[in-house]
């Protein structure tokens, strides 16, 4: 037990819990967060500067990642709660069964009780699915969206030309949204 | 700073398409970590921290090339690894921890490793909590290159599973991090296999070996069963091995016919008598040698030092090798065989022209795993012609060394750690 020395062991700071992943928009956001919805540039994540490390609220890394990456429209792209976009319920489905898969659970597709006992297990921060961050085009690619975007001048169809291979139809759809 | 510093990272990366398996994170083989000042944990000790990180680095080192130095006062900036705990917003990090559960550490590729204070971290075999050392091991495995790896026994899996007694590091992910770093290699000072008499709990006497490399102070036992070292290995001569030189030996021989059973340990001019009920040399063994005794004086003829040596049952001879040339000594004659030395080459003749170690032997060793003698040289071996390859192959010369292979190939992972790591 955490070390105390008051009587009351009010010195003990009231431990922080973990948010528990309870339904499928805390889902989403694990998901998201370790790349079953799209890779995360885990090496990008550590580079941002600090200015972008948004209050406590601030969406999960990926979509930091996506802003920075995406460059063109640099409002915050928060979680979206449960829209009823069937792209992004059909990406959802498709990443919650990945996450089943290679976790070994029955692959239902559905916010089960298994698949919230095992998303609510210890586990490592590092995402299970990763962009490779230095491939030379994607390196490239994010090194100019990167001065581009801190200079402000970047455009959506730029952005489009120079996403991370394997990206561009994900973005595409992004920047219609 | 830091996007050029990644920039150079990911340029200078060099990244083995290993089927996905990670990439290369090190280009050298030498990397100091260090447990921040500012990063302690409020949970365990400091010694005990320090003590479950070394433990950690030392079981990677086990199985790959890679060897690690904690450094506690070089700058900063030389610190390859550098492990901190926190809790919440931490130690400069961008991604925030989430309290106890759940998330319990992460790693960066720049050789940032954090743990989660709020969780309960314990020492190895405390039973509850979550192992630091487990949670550890997984974390350095990201820094060295490796993902996620979704396979049952992984160390490298993303979920933390309680800790089955005594986890260890197994094959597939040894290979994952041989793949990014290669496979352990290096010259050994002598192998061999010793036996050693046991009674069986109904009171038999029955025979058992053991499998042994010794490279300069240090040995592995092999377990050949399990085609890797003995967890922990390789320990210090002198811890295992009672009175023989701390250094490491030159060569092992046992002598063992109806009438003798000798095991003698041989460095420089001199050779010790080893007393395998007691596992120690003798000072003075039965028949009244005081030990350690030069060479010559045991074994008339043969000049030390030797490079290596072994003894062959068929023909109740030892075979002393010294630079190009190979001795024979009829042990019951106790005297060395007539017409030798002789030539290497002459007594143990390529099966294959021109692949032949020459002289200047590393090792020769009589495997009891593969019933064959064995002769090393650096990093290869050459297997000598047994009766039964004969019968297959008459052409075949007698005693002929058929063609190289590597050690790496045969005898799996024997790997170094640092010195520093060798007592933990």
């Amino acid at each position: 037990e955490k070390i105390f020395h008051n009587r009351d062991h009010s010195d003990v700071e009231i431990q922080q819990q973990a948010d528990p992943i309870i339904d499928e928009g805390t889902a989403q956001q694990f998901l998201s967060k370790y790349g079953f919805i799209k890779p995360v540039n885990w090496e990008e994540i550590q580079f941002e500067n600090e200015e972008a490390v948004l209050s406590d609220d601030s969406p999960a890394p990926k979509d930091i990642v996506s802003v920075i990456q995406e460059g063109g429209s640099l409002s915050r792209m928060g979680i979206k709660d449960q829209s009823d976009d069937p792209a992004e319920s059909l990406q959802f489905t498709s990443a919650l069964e990945e996450f089943q898969r290679v976790s070994g659970l029955p692959v239902t597709g559905a916010f089960d009780d298994a698949t919230k006992a095992a998303m609510n297990e210890p586990r490592c921060g590092v995402p299970d699915k990763e962009e490779p961050a230095d491939s030379s085009d994607a390196q490239n690619a994010t090194e100019t969206e990167l001065r581009n975007a801190t200079a402000g001048n970047i455009t959506a169809s730029t952005a489009a030309n120079e996403t991370v291979n394997g990206t561009e139809d994900w973005r595409a759809s992004t920047e219609v949204h | 700073g830091k996007l050029h510093l990644k920039t150079l990272l990911s340029k200078g990366r060099r990244k083995r398409e290993a089927e996905g398996l990670g990439h290369m994170a090190f280009s050298k083989k030498v990397l100091k970590w260090r447990l921040i000042g500012e990063g302690y944990s409020s949970q365990l000790s400091i010694d005990d921290q320090r003590y479950v990180f070394r433990l950690a680095f030392r079981m990677w080192s086990e199985v790959s090339p890679l060897e690690f130095e904690e450094d506690s006062h070089s700058p900063l900036e030389e610190i390859d690894i550098r492990l901190g705990f926190g809790t919440g917003r931490h130690l400069g990090c961008t991604q925030r921890f989430d309290g106890a559960g759940r998330e319990f550490a992460h790693a960066w590729f720049l050789g940032d490793i954090h743990f989660d204070d709020d969780e309960h971290f314990t020492a190895p075999n405390a039973g509850s909590g979550i192992s630091l050392l487990k949670v550890a091991v997984h974390e350095i495995g990201h820094v060295l290159g490796l993902p996620h790896i979704h396979r049952t026994g992984s160390i490298m899996q993303p979920n933390y599973l309680p800790q089955d007694a005594g986890f260890e590091i197994d094959w597939l992910d040894r290979k994952a991090i041989q793949h990014l770093y290669g496979a352990c290699n290096g010259r050994f000072s002598t192998a061999f296999d010793w036996i050693r008499k046991e009674r069986t709990p109904y009171g038999e006497e029955v025979i058992r070996f053991n499998t042994y490399f010794m490279r300069d102070g240090w040995y592995w036992m092999y377990e050949n069963r399990s085609n890797r070292t003995r967890y922990g290995d390789p320990v210090a001569v002198q811890a295992g091995w009672h009175g023989i030189p701390a250094d490491g030996v030159d060569a092992y021989v046992h002598v063992w016919t109806w009438s003798t059973d000798a095991v003698y340990f041989f460095k420089g001019t001199q050779y010790w008598r080893y007393d395998s009920e007691n596992d120690r040399v003798y000072t003075e063994d039965p028949k009244g040698h005081r030990y350690p005794r030069l060479i010559s004086e045991g074994f008339p003829g043969v000049p030390g030092p030797i490079d290596t040596a072994f003894y062959n049952r068929r023909d109740n001879h030892i075979y002393f090798f010294k630079g190009p040339d190979v001795y024979s000594f009829d042990v019951s004659a106790n005297a060395k065989a007539r017409g030798f030395p002789k030539r290497i080459d002459e007594v143990f003749p390529a099966a294959v022209p021109g692949d032949h170690p020459g002289g200047y032997l590393d090792a020769a060793y009589f495997s009891y795993t593969h019933n064959a003698v064995f002769l090393l040289k650096g990093t290869r071996f050459w297997r000598v012609v047994s009766g039964k390859d004969r019968i297959r192959q008459p052409s075949l010369p007698r005693n002929s060394l058929l063609p190289h292979r590597e050690v790496e190939d045969q005898w799996f992972d024997i790997c170094n750690v640092h010195a520093t790591a060798l007592k933990l």
